[in-house]
């Protein structure tokens, strides 16, 4: 994992990501501002006080807080739009992800999230082998081809050419598989089955999250496999996990050194326990935006991006 | 940072130019995309260069050194590798050695199991594929027609890998192959590296199936559970499998251990064919002569 | 740390999903291996 490009350059702590984005925001707010002046200097004369008067309030460049909210909304629209185009989990997931990725390099102010979300959808799918030509795309997304295609390399540069993503859903069968062998016999089949398809959902949930950012997928899906069943998943990481860092403090009985040598886990569950419970509280914190909030910002971006409209 | 200086190839959707990457002098080449030549947006190789390359870093892999957008092209900064394994088979003049061979093969696989334990099907593997850095090293080349190794339900297209080192799953169309393709393509090099002509050259791909047929014995339900289920296995000429003996006459300078490591690769079942770990870890790298050292290698 | 932090017991997996696919003839032809189903997610779980 630390060999991929999304470790590489989709990692980042909670510091790194709000820089980077306050840098972002920064960036756009001054080329805005100064758009903004040399319309009014350009149109000064046929631009009455009041006109003036309404740029200066109503052309205001929406904060780094209100850019994540308006980038929110959109990628849950976009996780609408893929999921009615009954694309699969993972194409949702990554396009989903792309989207994301793409408002970490740029402003919203420089480009309206609702012209990049069908091509993202678009070079997700083609980036996931679930290949739809453009004609056929086009007219289900009912959009003109060219306005699809014209934004896929500033996407691509901007996603800095990184295509593959890990996502938690393969992690996801892997610790089914692995609960079962470790809890063998304890758990009931039927109610491990309901509990992966919520936890499928939830998975879907947090990649509309920054924990994407924070934490691995496999963690990503033990906080959703803790947030669906907290005692099961408890009781298999202490099995998995807490026997070996138990015997490992305890030197003197042989048969330990045995475990740790046989699976030489070098996880440390409480360290584990920690991060996971952490990342599923941020799963957990709610990120609705009330619709009047969403057309406030949006209509902020507009007017700053064509002062005419005003 | 980048200088094209000399066009080296043009394919259906790039064009390759050998240059310099100013900062440090290097030898790069690189990979224009044309962005006209696929109506449906960026071209699929393209995607699936840039998507695995960006992912692996191996000795045996070529680099992707650097990406950029120049006036509406996307360009990949390669390494420069100034030959291929084609050039070295076709040009007779070029003598080589069991111990060459071996270690081609040695770094051919080393390359393919880091793409395979990275799940990441090449899909494309033949000689001109694998690219030789002034080092002596072998580098996996040409991602065009990579994938991630697919979801257990996923439908996979059978028209892949170049036709004379498709393997028999492939030519009766299966839909949910695995990483065994690659497998192939490798086997059927190691034979041509030894006989220095193509070893299962088809002139078609009906050709193709009765080619490797002929050479390899036609499979049967016995030996390829559920073959015969393919749509395409009706109307086959059957063939039997070549002797021990006629494989020793076939290959004469191929030892005991060689002929196994052959057969390995290139068993017919692919449940059963060897996969890169057992390859590397085979009596034949093991045995004398050892490899060249890739340097060494005239 | 190059150790996979698994092993694949397939004796102890009920996977009614992949046990279908293991059967089906065209799976089994095409060279489909349920070890390498379960290594895929059992890697991409522990990575």
């Amino acid at each position: 994992f630390r060999h991929s490009s999304q470790y590489r350059f989709w990692s980042f702590t909670p510091e790194q990501l709000t820089q980077k984005r306050i840098q972002v925001n920064a960036q756009a707010t001054s080329s805005v501002g100064e758009s903004l002046r040399n319309f009014i200097s350009e149109n000064q004369a046929n631009l009455a006080e009041e006109d003036i008067k309404s740029i200066e309030e109503k052309a205001v460049p929406v904060t780094m807080e209100e850019e994540i909210k308006l980038v929110s909304i959109y990628a849950k629209k976009l996780q609408g739009i893929a999921q009615h185009l009954n694309l699969p989990t993972e194409v949702v997931g990554t396009s989903i992800t792309f989207f994301r990725r793409f408002y970490l390099e740029n402003s919203v102010l420089q480009m309206h999230p609702k012209l990049i979300v069908l091509t993202t959808i678009f070079l997700a799918c083609k980036s996931e082998n679930y290949f739809i030509g453009i004609d056929s795309f086009s007219q289900k997304t009912k959009r003109p081809k060219d306005s699809i295609l014209k934004y896929e390399f500033q996407l691509l540069e901007s996603l800095r050419f990184s295509l593959l993503v890990h996502h938690p859903f393969k992690p996801l069968h892997g610790f089914f598989l692995d609960i079962q062998a470790v809890l063998h016999g304890k758990v009931d089949l039927k109610y491990m089955g309901q509990i992966y398809d919520k936890c499928k959902k939830t998975i879907t949930e947090a990649l509309l999250t920054d924990v994407v950012y924070f934490y691995t997928p496999p963690q990503i899906t033990l906080a959703a496999l803790l947030l669906e069943d907290e005692a099961l998943t408890t009781r298999y990481l202490e099995l998995k996990f807490h026997g070996n860092f138990q015997a490992a403090s305890d030197s003197t009985n042989q048969e330990s050194n045995e475990v740790i040598s046989k699976s030489n886990l070098t996880i440390n569950f409480d360290v584990l326990m920690n991060l996971i419970t952490s990342c599923k509280q941020q799963i957990e914190k709610p990120t609705t935006v009330s619709v009047e909030e969403a057309i406030a910002i949006d209509a902020k971006v507009q007017f700053c991006s064509d002062p005419n409209k005003l | 940072e980048y200088t094209k200086e000399k066009k080296v190839g043009e394919g259906t959707y790039a064009v390759v130019y050998l240059g310099t990457k100013q900062s440090t002098g290097r030898s790069i080449a690189v990979k224009e995309i044309k962005s006209s030549a696929f109506k449906d947006g960026l071209d699929m190789s393209a995607i699936r260069e840039v998507k695995y390359l960006q992912e692996i870093q191996h000795e045996n892999v070529i680099e992707l050194v650097d990406i950029f957008l120049a006036s509406e092209n996307l360009n990949l900064v390669l390494e420069f590798l100034p030959s291929d394994l084609e050039v070295i088979i076709k040009d007779k003049s070029i003598l080589f050695t069991p111990a060459d061979i071996k270690s081609w093969m040695l770094m051919t696989l080393r390359g393919v199991h880091h793409c395979h334990r990275n799940f990441i099907l090449h899909r494309d593997l033949k000689p001109n594929n694998l690219l030789i850095a002034p080092d002596g090293q072998i580098k996996v080349a040409d991602f065009g027609l990579a994938r991630t190794v697919p979801s257990p339900h996923e439908i996979l297209t059978s028209n892949v890998v170049t036709r004379w080192y498709r393997a028999p799953e492939l030519l009766f169309g299966a839909k949910h192959y695995t990483s065994a393709i690659d497998v192939w393509s490798v086997g059927v090099i190691f034979a041509e590296l030894m006989l220095r002509i193509p070893y299962l050259p088809g002139k078609s791909d009906i050709d193709q199936v009765e080619v490797t047929f002929r050479a390899l014995g036609t499979p049967t339900d016995r030996d390829w559970p559920d073959v015969s289920s393919f749509p395409a296995y009706n109307k086959l000429q059957m063939y039997t499998p070549p002797s021990r003996e006629e494989l020793r006459r076939r290959f004469i300078a191929a030892s005991e251990n060689a002929l196994d490591y052959l057969c390995g690769m290139l068993t017919m079942n692919p449940q059963k064919r060897w996969n890169t770990v057992q390859c590397l870890e085979s009596e034949y790298f093991k045995e004398a002569p050892s490899p060249t050292e890739p340097s060494k290698i005239k | 740390d190059a150790s996979k932090r698994f092993t694949i017991n397939d004796a102890l997996y009920e996977d009614p999903f992949i046990k279908d696919l293991q059967e089906r003839k065209e799976f089994i032809a095409s060279g489909f291996r349920v070890d390498y189903v379960y290594n895929r997610v059992l890697t991409e779980a522990f990575m």
